[in-house]
């Protein structure tokens, strides 16, 4: 889906409040 | 204004205050149009967006009005995470050769506002799933820039870390905890801390500690679990 927008804000998101680093 | 009237002020030799007034509304109509209209600005918009903050770079210690040059840098950088706000925009700037280096050689702690935004951004690269090597790309950006300026490549890193601005702080510890994270040997995790430790980042930490601020405490915590947890594992 190429109309997909807010990437940038979800990413920056889930990094300022540490969910990006969670391990799998 | 429609996406290919931005080009067509851009590709004119603005300079100064118009440069600045047109990325400036530039970045608000990327912000709040719709993808379709980020689509029509699309490669050739972030081509010209690229060469002037090419060119701003390279003048940056020449020009006489370095002040307004700074600005127009960092309403670029603002103008490239608006324009990378979805897919589209987000595969232009990954596929052109010249996005991350750029990115890189805009890490500059004498202007550390700037410097927020462009770790920032390149954390968000570092953890993209596809294409899952983004992390290896802006650490080879990092480390070319660093043999270029023949300084150590996470030495910008650490002088942002020391500026008293806390969120520049969490910005930087925010890039290094995605560069790490993202790396898949045990071996080469292991070796990026070290270096950062080595480099001075071990009695920062000791410092930065003290300091509330949740944004800054959930970074610090990140790097200090992961490396406890790959210490355990080797």
């Amino acid at each position: 889906d190429g109309d997909e927008t807010g990437i940038m804000d979800g990413l920056l998101e889930a990094l300022q409040s540490g969910a990006a680093f969670k391990r799998k | 204004k429609s996406a290919l009237i931005y080009i067509q002020e851009l590709k004119t030799d603005l300079r100064d205050a118009q440069l600045l007034g047109c990325l400036e509304s530039l970045r608000v109509s990327l912000n709040n149009n719709p993808v379709s209209w980020v689509q029509t600005f699309g490669d050739e918009g972030l081509a010209l967006l690229l060469a002037f903050l090419k060119k701003l770079q390279e003048e940056r210690d020449e020009s006489l009005n370095a002040g307004i040059g700074v600005k127009c840098q960092h309403e670029i950088i603002r103008c490239l995470k608006a324009f990378m706000n979805n897919k589209h925009g987000l595969k232009a700037m990954l596929m052109s050769p010249e996005g991350i280096p750029l990115l890189v050689r805009s890490i500059n702690p004498k202007v550390p506002h700037m410097m927020v935004d462009v770790v920032r951004i390149l954390s968000a690269i570092c953890i993209l799933e596809h294409p899952a090597n983004s992390h290896e790309r802006v650490l080879e950006c990092i480390t070319e820039h660093g043999e270029e300026q023949e300084v150590e490549r996470f030495q910008p890193l650490l002088s942002g870390m020391q500026k008293n601005s806390i969120t520049l702080k969490a910005g930087c510890m925010q890039l290094i905890n995605a560069l790490i994270s993202r790396v898949e040997e045990l071996d080469f995790r292991i070796h990026l801390r070290s270096e950062l430790m080595r480099l001075g980042l071990k009695d920062m930490l000791k410092e930065v500690r003290s300091i509330e601020n949740e944004e800054l405490k959930v970074q610090l915590q990140v790097f200090e679990e992961q490396a406890e947890e790959d210490s355990e594992d080797l």
